[in-house]
């Protein structure tokens, strides 16, 4: 892995006191191709070996004994310094019912993780209330029904034939009058570039004044990932993201081109397929992971 | 953007980016951007508004260096299509958009819904079913895949169907136990339907990053795959690792999906792609 490469570039440094040009460019090679293998974005990964860059040829390394392992532990604290912090907190709104509006690209996992938010709460005591406001993919409406039922949790529904603004406003006033105190809006896959449908969003968001917006995003995602996470952010202000199926194989780098692009803190990681698998972002578990 | 550049170390890596950009990975990036300067070299090129054409010609060699490019229903028997891949990528809609244009073709077409596991998962494939024309055999949630299976298989050769399209449940390929679940489902199709032609295709959503190397590998070990549908190229992504899959596995990409609608299927012509990667 990354951790051997380094370790035999770092090696040639033993009795000569400082690094080559050379070889720290060769060094900070390795890091940019290992992010990329992990697909982090292309410039997220040039703007971090940059910043590696700065301590690899400072006295930390070159005085070290083992300064092939100091440089890995650089990129590895570097690394889980830019992930942010580790948390899974969702922000209360003073005005109860807190609205948690799930986003996200075409299959990423937004109906499933509602289902899994929705569970997390109801385990803490909180009385959620799941609004079905995809009325465009076949049985969407029935699959997050489906979810609801299997979670005794209660899911508001207007069919397919009213606008998702309509059904989110009119969810957020059944919210209130059955004293539900987070009110969750699962709405169907866009792609960025779809102006009618991020406006969808944006008239979603000014009517329904969401405390939480969760931008769903698939941990395999490659390369485009930033220039989805910055349309959704730049169109919503979102505030955090929900990174799914990270009980894959996949080395996930899109967590950090996600974060490094929007600044936003990853909330929540889903871990499965079942609504128990939801659980709190590790920031230097993911680190790890995308150093592979 | 690449006329009159000197052709330099510079500008190799300018097209590096690119296609790294366009998730074609690391290794295949550089592969294909050496195989560009060799032809360079050989060829004497000096005009620097002559590589992203070579470029694009060697990514289009590289897509169809295989035998089993392009798809066709074979006449007078069953023809049986399995649709595999992770969670999401597009199985179920991408069957909807298959069985409408070969049922508007005039053919007998029979869906299985074999995912009884998500909620919802055969609703979905019903109503697909509906839009499309076309039979649908499916049995209650939590029923064995395989049970499905068999009974499409029985029913598609007593109808003397054209075309079986089997749904699956999206899985994650490090996951053994479905992996397993899938390798049982191709023998039961293999032993109940021995005179049809079955071709497996993995979907794959063009937003994937280098996991889809090991979508290719680990399900290519579970099941004999034909071939790849690329699914979401209406998106920004380019769906460059399938240069990289072809490369390594030779495999062809058979379909690709360009939106959300039953119509959103074309055929993959492979030099069209390989272009619209530097678009
Ligand atoms: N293995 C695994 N599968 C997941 C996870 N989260 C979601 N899925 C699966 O991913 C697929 C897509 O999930 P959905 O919840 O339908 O995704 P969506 O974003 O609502 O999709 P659209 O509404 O079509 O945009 C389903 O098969 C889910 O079971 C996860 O964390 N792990
Ligand atoms: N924009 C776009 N969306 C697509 C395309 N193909 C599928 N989708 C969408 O992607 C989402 C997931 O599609 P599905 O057909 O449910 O995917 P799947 O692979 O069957 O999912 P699972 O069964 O849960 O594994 C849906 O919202 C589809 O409408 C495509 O070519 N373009
Ligand atoms: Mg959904
Ligand atoms: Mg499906």
């Amino acid at each position: 892995g990354l951790g051997e490469r380094l370790q035999d570039i770092f090696s040639k440094l033993k009795g000569k006191g400082k690094l080559s040009e050379a070889d720290v460019n060769e060094a900070l090679r390795e890091i940019r191709v290992a992010l990329l293998e992990a697909d982090v974005n292309y410039k997220v990964a040039k703007d971090f070996a940059a910043k590696v860059k700065e301590r690899a040829v400072g006295s930390e390394v070159l005085q070290s004994l083992t300064p092939g392992q100091q440089v890995v532990k650089i990129v590895h604290e570097e690394l889980t310094a830019l992930m942010g912090a580790q948390q899974a907190k969702l922000q209360v709104s003073p005005k109860p019912p807190t609205v948690v509006l799930m986003v996200g690209l075409q299959g990423s996992g937004k109906t499933t993780t509602s289902g899994k938010i929705a569970l997390w709460l109801k385990g803490q005591g909180k009385r959620p209330l799941l609004a079905a406001a995809d009325i465009y993919r076949p049985a969407a409406i029935k699959q997050l029904e489906v979810l609801g039922e299997k979670t005794d949790i209660p899911v508001f529904s207007l069919g397919d034939q009213v606008n998702p603004v309509e059904i989110a406003t009119r969810a957020l006033e059944h919210a209130r009058t059955n004293g539900n105190d987070y009110l969750i809006v699962d709405t169907a896959g866009r792609l960025h570039i779809n102006e009618e449908l991020m406006q969808e969003l944006s008239a979603i968001r000014d009517k329904t004044n969401p405390t939480e917006i969760l931008l769903v995003v698939d941990a395999m995602a490659g390369q485009d990932a930033v220039n989805v996470a910055a349309a959704f952010n730049e169109q919503l202000e979102i505030s955090g993201v929900v990174l799914t199926k990270l009980d894959g194989d996949t080395r996930g780098g899109a967590a950090l081109s996600v974060k490094a692009v929007t600044g936003k803190p990853i909330k929540f990681t889903g871990t499965g397929e079942k609504l128990e698998a939801l659980e709190p972002f590790y920031p230097d578990r993911m680190a790890s992971r995308i150093l592979g | 953007i690449f006329s009159g550049r000197r052709i330099d170390a510079d500008l190799y890596e300018e097209l590096e980016d690119i296609l790294i950009q366009a998730d074609v990975g690391v290794n295949t990036s550089l592969a294909l951007t050496e195989r560009l300067r060799k032809r360079v070299k050989e060829e004497k090129i000096a005009d620097s508004s002559q590589l992203k054409p070579i470029l694009v010609q060697e990514m289009t060699e590289m897509l169809t260096a295989n035998e089993k490019n392009g798809f066709e229903l074979q006449p007078g028997r069953l023809n049986i299509l399995i649709m595999v891949g992770v969670n999401g990528a597009g199985k179920t809609t991408t069957i909807g958009k298959i069985a409408s244009r070969y049922s508007g073709e005039g053919k007998k077409v029979l869906l299985a819904a074999a995912d009884t596991f998500r909620a919802a998962a055969t609703e979905q494939l019903s109503e697909w079913a509906k839009r499309a024309g076309t039979d649908i055999i499916r049995q209650g949630e939590g029923a064995d895949p395989g049970a499905v299976v068999f009974d499409a298989c029985h029913s598609a050769v007593s109808r003397k169907c054209d075309l079986l399209i089997v749904d699956t449940a999206g899985r994650l390929q490090n996951k053994n136990n479905l992996m397993e679940e899938l390798k049982k489902i191709g023998k039961i199709i293999a032993r109940e339907a021995p005179e049809a032609s079955v071709e497996t295709w993995l979907v794959l959503d063009a937003g994937t990053g280098q996991n889809a190397i090991s979508q290719a590998k680990l399900f290519g070990e579970a099941v004999f795959l034909s071939g790849l549908v690329l699914t979401k190229l209406d998106g920004t992504a380019k769906g460059g690792v399938v240069i990289g899959i072809a490369n390594e596995s030779k495999l062809p990409v058979k379909m690709i999906g360009v939106g959300e609608g039953i119509d959103d299927l074309r055929e993959f012509d492979a030099q069209e792609f390989a272009t619209a990667l530097f678009g």
